[in-house]
């Protein structure tokens, strides 16, 4: 079946099939089921991102490379027994003596602009912060092909937090688009058009009791109940509130470029 | 070269002694055996990790990040729940002595032991395979910005903070002692 796959007659030069929108931003697909990117064994999905929107945290079944078209912002990658090496700043410290709020912990976040490549590993979730003033287009390929998916070459995506609606939409989308269209005998589903009922809920958290949560996170239930997200209708792209993300500041371009000039001196030396 | 690489190839490691890579004296131990321990599993893509839950002993929601696992439980029993990418929970049963469960690489998962405890051994099909824990010391969440967590699951800073530090375990943790203390306030 594999083999057949790459026997392609003719090439064509694709536009999104889907668009799914969400609070501050814009997600679309192009169909996975299209026999060029069976052949490639890849998913293609580009995200508009207004200003001040932050995409929900998720990862996926493959590794993906990303590609800023247009803007600026921030993005964190969760990387799994990393240590949390930023702290908030001395300001920070300083309202945390005033008895005004705490000091916050996390692993590096890093800037993108224009032109940026982020690479992705398999199950390395993510997120990623418009903070600029024109919004944030990004294109990723999601290499469902890659040895490091070990299940089928469907893309997945798995959301840690909120109730991205995208895969309802989706089959909706795709079922008028596909009419008509010649399938095949390809056995595969597109992932983000598969039907799973009416569900409500569907970050990884809500597959979990919510006496199981509270029992891990060390929580009473209701907060426990607050990761499961069950009435959000903001999709996968939030409006961050009081407009910006205080506590996160990212080296600025001239820092990061310092530290990577310190770096390469010290592997000269 | 044969009898200089693979002929004198160490094949066996006991992971059933108690040397524990992580231990938690409250909720249990996990051992693994991977190609850094035991080269040779290089060549076979597979690793295992053997797991022992004291009662009430919680191994905190995680995903696997570049393997299948396939879990045989060795003794007692413990309360198992599986959510797949759409959120839906696709396990949610008790898994006793005997019984084998597949979790797909990705899918995230729980264990909670019941009262006589829980031991299992977990074949992975990756030489290295590498979890990422939901909560804990070196989880996903704790590695992001109060900020983020905030805004993506609309809840206050002080939930935010409670979610990322409560937990300072990593992997392990127990259920037992918070109820306790949950009852005596």
């Amino acid at each position: 079946q594999r083999q057949n796959e790459c026997q392609l007659d003719r090439l064509n030069a694709l536009e999104p099939d889907s668009r799914v929108e969400a609070e501050a931003g814009v997600t679309e697909y192009w169909n996975s089921n299209h026999e060029q990117f069976q052949c490639a064994n890849v998913a293609v999905v580009r995200r508009t991102i207004e200003p001040n929107g932050l995409t929900l945290p998720f990862y996926n079944n493959g590794p993906m490379l990303v590609y800023v078209v247009q803007g600026t912002g921030i993005s964190g990658t969760l990387i799994p027994g990393c240590p949390e090496t930023y702290q908030e700043s001395q300001q920070g410290q300083q309202q945390q003596q005033q008895g005004r709020r705490s000091q916050d912990r996390h692993q590096k976040v890093r800037r993108f602009k224009e032109g940026d490549i982020i690479a992705l590993p398999a199950g390395v979730a993510h997120w990623c912060y418009n903070d600029g003033n024109k919004p944030v287009v990004v294109v990723s390929l999601h290499d469902t092909g890659n040895s490091a998916n070990q299940l089928d070459r469907s893309p997945r995506e798995f959301y840690l937090a909120g109730n991205p609606r995208e895969e309802q939409q989706l089959q909706e989308q795709q079922e008028q688009s596909q009419q008509g269209q010649r399938r095949g005998d390809r056995r595969q589903q597109h992932q983000y058009g598969r039907r799973r009922g009416q569900k409500q809920c569907n970050n990884v958290f809500c597959g979990f009791e919510p006496q199981m949560l509270a029992d891990a996170f060390n929580l009473d239930t209701n907060t426990a109940r607050k990761l499961q997200n069950d009435n959000d209708n903001r999709g996968s792209i939030v409006r961050v509130r009081g407009g910006d993300l205080q506590g996160v500041r990212p080296p600025t371009e001239r820092e990061e470029e310092e530290e990577e000039e310190e770096r390469r001196d010290y592997d000269t030396n | 070269g044969l009898e200089e690489t693979l002929c004198s190839m160490r094949l066996r490691e006991n992971l059933g002694n108690p040397r524990a890579d992580i231990y938690t004296p409250q909720a249990g131990r996990i051992s693994t055996l991977n190609s850094h321990n035991l080269p040779i599993l290089r060549w076979l893509q597979l690793s295992a990790e053997r797991g022992v839950l004291y009662n009430n002993g919680v191994m905190v929601p995680h995903w696997n990040m570049n393997a299948h696992s396939i879990m045989y439980v060795i003794r007692g029993s413990a309360r198992v729940q599986v959510v797949d990418n759409y959120g839906q929970s696709v396990f949610d049963d008790t898994v006793r002595r005997g019984q084998i469960l597949t979790v797909p690489q990705h899918y995230a998962v729980v264990k909670r032991a019941e009262a006589e405890g829980f031991e299992w051994i977990s074949f992975k099909t990756n030489d290295n395979a590498m979890i990422s824990p939901l909560s804990g010391r070196t989880s996903a969440i704790r590695a992001m910005p109060e900020d983020v967590l905030a805004n993506a699951f609309r809840i206050s800073r002080d939930d935010a903070r409670r979610i990322k530090f409560n937990v300072r375990e990593t992997t392990l943790t127990s259920s037992a002692s918070r109820s306790q203390r949950r009852a005596e306030a």
